[in-house]
C-alpha cells in the first residue's frame, strides 16, 4: 500500500494506543468496529461522551459493517457535535472521513480523517494538558504527523 | 554531524508547537 496514504492512520494509531482502551486498537481492522475509538473518546470529555453513549456502541459487530456504518456514525456525530458545543468551532471545511469506507474496506484516508477529529478533540479538551504531554513522550516521527494533523485541523477550523 | 543537527532542529520545533499549543485557553470563547 502506498506509504504516504498509510502515515497518518499509522501514527495515530500509535498515538491511540495511549489511552489503553479495552478494545483492542493495534490496527486499522480493529478500529473499524468504532469500540476502542468510543472509548477513546470516552475517556477525553467522559460528561459529553457518557456511560450512557457509550453503552450505544455495539461491541459486538464482528464483521457486519452495516453495525460498524452505525457505531461509526454515532462517533462522528458526536464528535462534530463536540466541536460546535463544546469547543465553539466550525469545523465544515474539514473533509467527513467516508464512514462506509472505513466500514466495508477498512480504508486507511478515511479512518485517518476519523482518527484526526478525534485527536482534534484530545489536543482542544479540558484535559489537554495531559493529551499533549502524553503526545510530547511519543517517537519524534509520530509526533511529527501528529503536529502536521493538528495544524491541518486548526487551518480549517472557525470559531 | 549536520543529521543530529537537523534532529535537534525538528525536535525544538516539535517542542516549540506542543508548547504553544499547552498554552493556548481551552473550549468555547466567554
Amino acid at each position: 500500500m502506498d506509504e504516504n496514504k498509510t502515515v497518518l492512520v499509522e501514527s495515530l494509531i500509535i498515538w491511540l494506543q495511549t489511552f489503553n482502551t479495552s478494545a483492542p486498537c493495534r490496527t486499522v481492522e480493529e478500529l473499524t468496529t468504532g469500540a476502542a475509538i468510543s472509548q477513546a473518546l470516552h475517556q477525553i470529555d467522559p460528561a459529553w461522551f457518557s456511560d450512557g453513549w457509550l453503552g450505544r456502541i455495539k461491541t459486538d459487530v464482528d464483521d457486519n459493517w452495516r453495525l460498524k456504518v452505525s457505531n461509526l456514525k454515532k462517533i462522528l456525530q458526536m464528535v462534530v457535535d463536540y466541536y460546535n458545543e463544546v469547543l465553539a468551532q466550525e469545523i465544515s471545511d474539514f473533509p467527513m472521513p467516508d464512514l462506509a469506507m472505513v466500514a466495508e474496506h477498512s480504508d486507511p484516508v478515511e479512518l485517518g480523517r476519523l482518527l484526526q477529529l478525534i485527536l482534534g478533540c484530545a489536543v482542544k479538551c479540558e484535559r489537554k494538558q495531559e493529551y499533549i504531554q502524553i503526545i510530547m513522550t511519543l517517537e519524534e516521527s509520530v509526533q511529527h504527523v501528529v503536529m502536521t494533523a493538528i495544524q491541518e485541523l486548526m487551518s480549517k477550523e472557525t470559531m | 554531524d549536520p543529521n543530529m543537527k537537523g534532529g535537534a532542529a525538528n525536535e525544538g520545533v516539535l517542542a516549540n508547537f506542543f508548547n504553544s499549543l499547552l498554552s493556548k485557553k481551552t473550549g468555547a470563547p466567554g
